[in-house]
Formats: structure tokens, C-alpha cells, sequence
């Protein structure tokens, strides 16, 4: 099972982890004897790239109208905000002395801080990148639910009109998101699930022109052609919802790369 | 030892730069 969720966070967040892994096994290994070299100049490079982050972070939290990525952020930022401390102070206490042991437990809890703080933001977007997703899956949702009080072409017409743009905008937003996961059995539901929905849209529509062709005429068979209609809604419902389900499952665990 | 925690750190460095880029390119 993929660590991270999506590839962007892959690309971001793998390099930095294994380095971190690597220099934990490093300095297991050499716990004495070595003095650490002067890290000042990295460090405050690093204590730079925070306090950019930092701004642009609370810039979107400002900015954003999504309450959660409101809510949930601040923390994140303190999170790396807190651990860029932690690799100045280290720094500063290696100075004083380059054997220190503690400075070099503070080195490896700052570069992990970093990494934690640097994925809960990534997170944090991407969770908010999916409910955007997941409102336009609910609109497609809602103009479904109107399909049986369509009585009239005009009213066809109109229902297509507005039902087109937002099942064009779903199919783009839900195609892409499926190539960014990791996770290969939610790729492949949501690829399913998305042709199924592009196929039964132009027979639902079909189905509900019959309806309003047999109605408009008085002829028999109206209950059956309503009852069609609304199955092939139902189906196209079942298959939304579950897109809706299968964004919002992630296979990113906190304590997995820990 | 010296290279490792250097390296380190320049990852760590573009690391957060990238994530700040994810986070303009997003907004926008």
C-alpha cells in the first residue's frame, strides 16, 4: 500500500523522508565521537523557506472561504513553524559544542517536524482540493433528483442545459484526480464509475424524452417510460455517490511513515 | 556525515519551497 496518497505529495515529501531515515541510521551509528559540522548557513536558509511558507499559508487561510482548510492549517504551519525552532536552536547549541547530544536529537525532531508539518499542509490542500471536487459531484446530484418533474421539451431542453457544463466539469475534475492517486483499486473505481455515468447520461436523457413524447401524446405506457427514466437516474445517482466515497478515502497514515 | 545533514537540509529547504508553489499555484 502506497505511503503517500497522491503523487504530487509523493514527489514533494519521499525524497526528504528517506533522507531523514538515513541520517537517523547514521547517527545511531555514530551516537559518539563525531563532531557535527557548522550548520548555521543551512539552517537559516531553511528558517527562510518557514518564513515564506508561513506567510503564504496564512495569506490562503485569510483568503480561503473553506472552513475547514480555515481550521485545520494554523496548526500545520505552528507545526513547521515549531520545527524550524528547534533545527536554529540545534544549531546554535553545535556551535557551542559540536558534541552535543542533544543538539543532535533537537537536528533529527526539527527535520521530522519539518517532514510532518510540510505533509499535514499538503494534506490540509489536498483534502480541500477534494471537497471541491465533491460540490460539483453534488450538483450533478441535485439536477438527477429533478429528472422526474421534467414534462415539457422546454423544460428538456433547460435541463440539459444546465445538467451539460456540470457533468463535463465532474468528468474533468474526477479524470484528473484519478491520475494523481497512488492508491491503484480507487483509480480504478473511479475510472469505472466515471464511464458508467458518461454512459448513462445520453439514455437517461433519451429515456426522458420518451416519457415527455408519450405523456404529450396521452398514450399508454407513460408509468413504464417513468419508471425507466428513474431507474437510469438511480443508477447514475448510485454511481456518483459512490465517486463521492472513494474521494474521500485516503491511504495516508500518519503514523505509517513515522 | 557533514554532507548527509547538508543535503539534508537543502532537501528539506526545496521541500518547503515546493510546498509553498503547491500552495500559490492552488490558490490561484
Amino acid at each position: 500500500m502506497p505511503v503517500f496518497h497522491t503523487k504530487t505529495i509523493e514527489s514533494i515529501l519521499e525524497p526528504v523522508a528517506q533522507q531523514v531515515s538515513r541520517l537517523v541510521i547514521l547517527h545511531e551509528e555514530a551516537e559518539d565521537g563525531n563532531p557535527m559540522p557548522d550548520l548555521e548557513r543551512p539552517v537559516m536558509a531553511v528558517s527562510r523557506a518557514v518564513a515564506n511558507l508561513v506567510k503564504v499559508g496564512r495569506e490562503t487561510i485569510n483568503s480561503s472561504d473553506d472552513p475547514i482548510l480555515k481550521q485545520d492549517m494554523p496548526a500545520a504551519l505552528m507545526r513547521v513553524e515549531g520545527a524550524s525552532k528547534l533545527l536554529e536552536e540545534a544549531s546554535a547549541m553545535l556551535k557551542q559544542d559540536p558534541l552535543s547530544g542533544s543538539a543532535r536529537k533537537k537536528l533529527i525532531e526539527g527535520s521530522r517536524g519539518i517532514l510532518q508539518g510540510t505533509s499535514a499542509l499538503l494534506l490540509c490542500f489536498d483534502e480541500s482540493e477534494v471537497r471541491k471536487i465533491i460540490r460539483e459531484c453534488k450538483r450533478v446530484l441535485d439536477y438527477l433528483a429533478v429528472a422526474e418533474v421534467i414534462e415539457t421539451m422546454e423544460d428538456l431542453v433547460q435541463f440539459l442545459k444546465d445538467l451539460s457544463p456540470c457533468l463535463s466539469k465532474v468528468s474533468r475534475e474526477v479524470g484528473g484526480r484519478e491520475k494523481e492517486l497512488t492508491h491503484q483499486v480507487h483509480r480504478e473505481i473511479l475510472i469505472r464509475c466515471l464511464d458508467q455515468v458518461k454512459t448513462l447520461a445520453p439514455i437517461l436523457i433519451c429515456s426522458m424524452k420518451i416519457f415527455i413524447h408519450i405523456i404529450a401524446q396521452g398514450g399508454k405506457g407513460a408509468e413504464e417510460a417513468a419508471e425507466n427514466r428513474n431507474y437510469l437516474a438511480q443508477r447514475m445517482t448510485d454511481e456518483i455517490n459512490e465517486i463521492i466515497r472513494v474521494l474521500q478515502l485516503t491511504t495516508y497514515d500518519e503514523e505509517e511513515w513515522d | 556525515l557533514r554532507v548527509g545533514w547538508e543535503q539534508l537540509l537543502t532537501s528539506i529547504n526545496r521541500n518547503i519551497n515546493e510546498v509553498e508553489n503547491q500552495i500559490l499555484t492552488r490558490d490561484s
